[in-house]
């Protein structure tokens, strides 16, 4: 396994080139099933993403193509901000991307861009109405484009990457019905952005690889990387966070039980089947979003209780 | 040497210990127990 | 006025050969830059700017050093010439330090010592010079007043990793890390300094003395949760009025958080930092300190 993700960061320019050419994906929408991510293109993502705190911060992943796996190598910041404001957003750093593309040739590194990178602090993992006309402007001149999305602020809270990988469909193209993606909260003001769009895009599944220095660094890394774990507080990072969540449960709460009042007026013998479903569908939504934020926090205040214990109960 | 280093390191324990810090640390508590009693 | 002006450069010439240097600056600043009579090229006038200023300079002439840098100021971003640039940045950088605005000159030296071209209008800068301007960057930024400001250049000079080949790297760590500086390194860190880096203030102190005693009391806030002034003054070398009146000045200027009980004759310091955010900031120390044990352990084959 070691061998072949040693494998995989080599770069055989020619066989790129040929795939370039006879371009599989055209008349297939659901080409692309499955994204590999090298350690050090994740690292650099997540700690990319994590450092535009609260502002949505993009850029660009390079790689190649194997079959209908999408592989990125490496991954690289671009100095645009406030993603979600405007379509392709990536113009006002043309320059800075072909300087970037030209110096990488310069020095060896093959690989072309294969997608873009942006982050949803705190809403998320999915496409908004504006990444989605992005990526569909992506896919119809910079094939094979994949769009990545990182929430730096859920990954904090969940203790581990919250990040997801899709491609959109073709403008007129309707897609079989799915089964439902792995379900993810989302805040009430972004719920019409994504209910309108969900449908035309769909997620590639992400899996990890490493080189052999890459283990052995990040082994390294691990044999310190305990101080972080045990220094680190989630409950005093994420404050915002969790109070942005908590104050977004009421309002779906108080939705949910406007609507319920409102139908128990109407009579609840006329209420069609299929409408009742929805509302129990809302509330169990609710209650696994209200579960969930509070799982984060007993997570976080066991952290807290045991470094009491383990710090502070020990007197000379 | 190493016997005086885990000296001075033992003698940093408890890492903290100050009224304050008891009230910020019963005040977090208190709010997850109520997060998860609402939660229920 | 062509004729005057040629003369005037010769007179002045001559002066620097003697090293008259304000005479030579009073004769080039003869020559009207602003006549309607002759046209004069910005690059012209920036020139004789920054050479006039550069003169006062070395007679320690800030004042009129400054008027002229400051004319010049309007000229340099019209300047082309890549050489008469440096030397404008170099020259203001030099006035900031005479006037005792150390942190800005500190941010000018600093920008210096990252140059990225070693020839400039076909000179050579060696590296010497660049570690000259770092070094000046290291030295005006310890001597600027302590507080947040001057805690960002730090930071940013302790993480230079050039700054760790400079003989004035001890002084600097310290300086960073907040900790207490003891006479015989104060002393020997004044023996680098220029006289005007020494220069006695009104209140009788000189420039280095209140740099350091600021620093020390700053130092003492992180150590100490309150203190009275009697010890505070011990602690700094000086008396306990002396130390209210700078804590004083201090905290009014909010270089420093706390309060002060003249009654009893305490201070108390406050900081920012969260009670669970200093909690964690322990634990992070601690573990390392557990580190350090572990590693001792291995090296030593147990």
């Amino acid at each position: 396994a070691v061998a072949d993700a040693d494998a995989m960061y080599q770069y055989d320019e020619v066989a790129q080139a040929g795939i370039q050419q006879q371009k599989p994906w055209v008349d297939v929408p659901h080409y692309f099933k499955n994204v590999k991510i090298s350690a050090l293109a994740l690292l650099k993502m997540v700690v990319h993403a994590r450092s535009g705190g609260t502002i949505e911060v993009m850029g660009l992943m390079q790689g190649k193509t194997d079959g209908d796996t999408i592989i990125i190598m490496d991954a690289f910041a671009l100095p645009v901000e406030g993603t979600e404001t405007r379509v392709n957003a990536q113009a006002d750093a043309y320059e800075y991307m072909v300087q970037y593309a030209q110096t990488n040739k310069q020095v060896g590194r093959l690989e072309n861009v294969v997608g873009w990178y942006h982050s949803h602090p705190g809403y998320g993992c999915w496409l908004s109405g504006i990444d989605v006309s992005t990526q569909m402007l992506n896919q119809q001149y910079q094939e094979p484009f994949l769009a990545v999305v990182i929430d730096p602020t859920r990954t904090v809270s969940a203790g581990k990457v919250e990040i997801g990988a899709f491609r959109t469909y073709p403008m007129d193209y309707k897609p079989p019905d799915e089964p439902p993606s792995e379900y993810q909260t989302i805040p009430l003001n972004k719920i019409e952005d994504f209910g309108v769009h969900y449908k035309q895009y769909y997620s590639l599944d992400i899996t990890y690889f490493k080189s052999t220095l890459d283990s052995h660094l990040l082994d390294l890394l691990w044999n310190k990387y305990w101080v972080n774990t045990l220094s680190s507080s989630p409950l005093l990072g994420n404050r915002d966070y969790v109070a942005g969540q908590v104050s977004d449960l009421a309002e779906k709460l108080e939705q949910a039980e406007t609507q319920l009042a409102h139908s128990g007026r109407i009579g609840g013998f006329f209420m069609p089947p299929q409408r009742k479903k929805e509302e129990e569908s809302q509330l169990a939504k609710i209650t696994r979003d209200s579960s969930k934020i509070t799982v984060e926090q007993v997570h976080g205040l066991m952290s807290q209780v045991i470094k009491d214990i383990l710090f502070n109960s020990v007197t000379s | 040497s190493l016997l005086r280093q885990i000296s001075s390191l033992v003698r940093r324990l408890p890492a903290i210990d100050s009224t304050k810090f008891q009230d910020d640390f019963l005040m977090e508590y208190n709010d997850t127990l109520l997060m998860t009693y609402l939660a229920t | 006025e062509e004729q005057v002006s040629i003369i005037r450069e010769g007179l002045a010439e001559l002066y620097e050969n003697e090293e008259q240097w304000s005479k030579a600056a009073q004769m080039l600043s003869g020559i009207d830059l602003e006549s309607g009579i002759r046209m004069l090229d910005d690059t012209y006038k920036l020139e004789k700017c920054v050479k006039i200023s550069l003169l006062y300079l070395e007679d320690d002439d800030a004042i009129n050093a400054e008027t002229y840098i400051k004319k010049a100021s309007f000229l340099v971003n019209n300047c082309k010439d890549e050489a008469l640039n440096l030397q404008y940045k170099v020259c203001y950088a030099r006035i900031l330090d005479l006037k005792r605005k150390f942190l800005e000159a500190a941010l000018r030296y600093y920008e210096l010592s990252q140059l990225e071209k070693r020839e400039v209008g076909g000179r050579r800068i060696d590296e010497d010079e660049l570690q000259q301007a770092l070094t000046a960057a290291v030295t005006c930024t310890i001597l600027a007043a302590a507080g947040p400001q001057r805690s960002r250049v730090l930071a940013t000079l302790y993480k230079d990793e050039r700054c760790s080949k400079l003989k004035i790297y001890p002084i600097l760590q310290k300086v960073y890390l907040e900790r207490i500086l003891r006479k015989p390194e104060v002393d020997a860190f004044s023996e680098e300094l220029k006289p005007h880096q020494k220069a006695l203030l009104p209140d009788n102190s000189t420039v280095l003395d209140r740099a350091m005693i600021e620093h020390n009391l700053l130092s003492a806030s992180k150590l100490y949760t309150n203190i009275s002034f009697e010890e505070l003054g011990a602690l700094l070398g000086i008396g306990p009025q002396k130390a209210e009146k700078i804590a004083a000045r201090m905290i009014s200027e909010d270089r420093m958080r706390g309060s002060i009980d003249q009654v009893e004759g305490v201070i108390h310091f406050e900081n920012d930092i969260e009670e669970l955010q200093q909690w964690d900031q322990q634990i992070v120390s601690i573990c390392q300190a557990l580190n350090d044990v572990l590693d001792s352990m291995v090296k030593k084959g147990m």
